[in-house]
């Protein structure tokens, strides 16, 4: 039988210095 | 300020700014107390004013609250007096007039956070100059210090879309004369902590500036010798970027082997601890690239006779998924470590 593949892990919570996300904005100056 | 009339309220905020523009000598500690705890008030009362009024934020106070701001955060820092210092070791030089600087920090930051807030008015006084003078700061010895200036830079970033270039190119500056000309800045885990964001923030497909980033300044920063202050940081933008784009993954693998540690064995089992999180997060297609030279290195530390970092190498195989994509390309990985865990097995002391 086809042996099923172990999933990748469910994403790795993120370290408590994590800071929120900043979106980059195509209206950014090059 | 609480009890002004509302007419008079900007004048009387005015005053108390050029009020707070006159510093103090903290080394002295008896010296001026009494100014000094004026001063302290007013602060205080600058803070509450900001942080509870609505419409306090009017136009010709901007230039007034960044003079105020500027004054008294715009410093030449002092050396640090002991040239040895470890900053692991070593307790850090605490800035002595943290009692009003800590102060201004929270103000500035209370602006910044402020509804009435406008960037399109701040951004005549918060400019490129005055980006660098805070990016500056970021070698404060103060870690309290610090950790204001990170999250005020993060808002600053966050809100000023014309200064985000400008501040990523001068943080490109401080990492690589702090890789290959200093050795020496003390906010470089700060420092990237808000690149993290800004990472998880990317568009994609990515730019080329940003992948530049990653192979010019974060992979070269495995290679300092005070790694262990910033890893985690480091590995974190590090992850950020694979899951932004796998393809990535082979160029950051061959970086890590190519930096591998020969004489630190507590950078060794650091690095080991980032291998881990990237093949965490790796693509099947992305493992088969590079699982050679990869586990050649696992095979070497496994031998290593620090059992530290042998440990940290087996360690691997308690990992689901690792195990799963080592079973799945057995026919490579095995010849890399086998003769290796047989030797260990009979040899290794520990």
């Amino acid at each position: 039988p086809q042996k099923k593949k172990k999933p990748k892990l469910p994403k790795s919570p993120a370290p408590h210095f994590a800071m929120p996300p900043i979106h980059e904005d195509h209206l950014e100056k090059i | 300020l609480k009890e002004a009339p509302v007419s008079e309220l900007h004048d009387l905020l005015c005053k108390k700014l050029q009020q707070c523009c006159i510093l103090f000598d903290f080394l002295d500690c008896v010296a001026d107390l009494k100014g000094k705890e004026i001063k302290r008030a007013a602060l205080n009362e600058l803070v509450e004013c900001v942080a509870t009024n609505r419409g306090i934020l009017i136009e010709p106070l901007y230039p007034e609250i960044i003079k105020m701001i500027s004054v008294n955060i715009f410093r030449t820092l002092p050396p640090s007096e002991n040239p040895e210092f470890d900053p692991e070791e070593d307790e850090p030089n605490l800035e002595p007039s943290w009692p009003h600087l800590q102060l201004v920090y929270e103000f500035f930051l209370r602006f910044l956070e402020s509804p009435d807030f406008q960037p399109t008015v701040a951004k005549r006084y918060i400019d490129q100059k005055f980006v660098l003078l805070l990016l500056d700061l970021f070698d404060s010895e103060d870690p309290r210090e610090r950790e204001y200036l990170k999250t005020i830079l993060h808002r600053v970033y966050g809100k000023f879309l014309g200064l985000r270039a400008y501040i990523r190119k001068q943080c490109n500056n401080i990492f690589l004369r702090f890789i290959y000309e200093t050795e020496h800045f003390n906010g470089v885990a700060e420092l990237l902590e808000i690149l993290g964001s800004i990472i998880n923030g990317f568009a994609l497909p990515l730019k080329t500036e940003h992948k530049q980033f990653l192979v010019r300044v974060l992979i070269p920063l495995h290679s300092v010798k005070s790694l262990s202050i910033f890893h985690a940081q480091l590995a974190y933008c590090v992850v950020q970027f694979l899951e932004k784009d796998a393809t990535l993954t082979e160029h950051v693998i061959r970086g890590l082997l190519k930096y591998w540690p020969k004489t630190c064995t507590q950078k060794e089992v650091m690095f080991l601890g980032e291998i881990e999180e990237i093949l965490d997060v790796i693509e099947p297609s992305q493992f088969v690239k590079i699982q050679e030279p990869l586990f050649r290195q696992v095979a070497r530390c496994i031998a290593s006779p620090h059992f530290q970092v042998a440990e940290r190498a087996l360690y691997f195989w308690n990992n689901e998924y690792i195990l799963s994509l080592v079973e799945d390309n057995c026919h490579a990985v095995l010849p890399t470590v086998f003769g290796t865990l047989y030797h260990v097995s009979k040899e290794h002391w520990n």
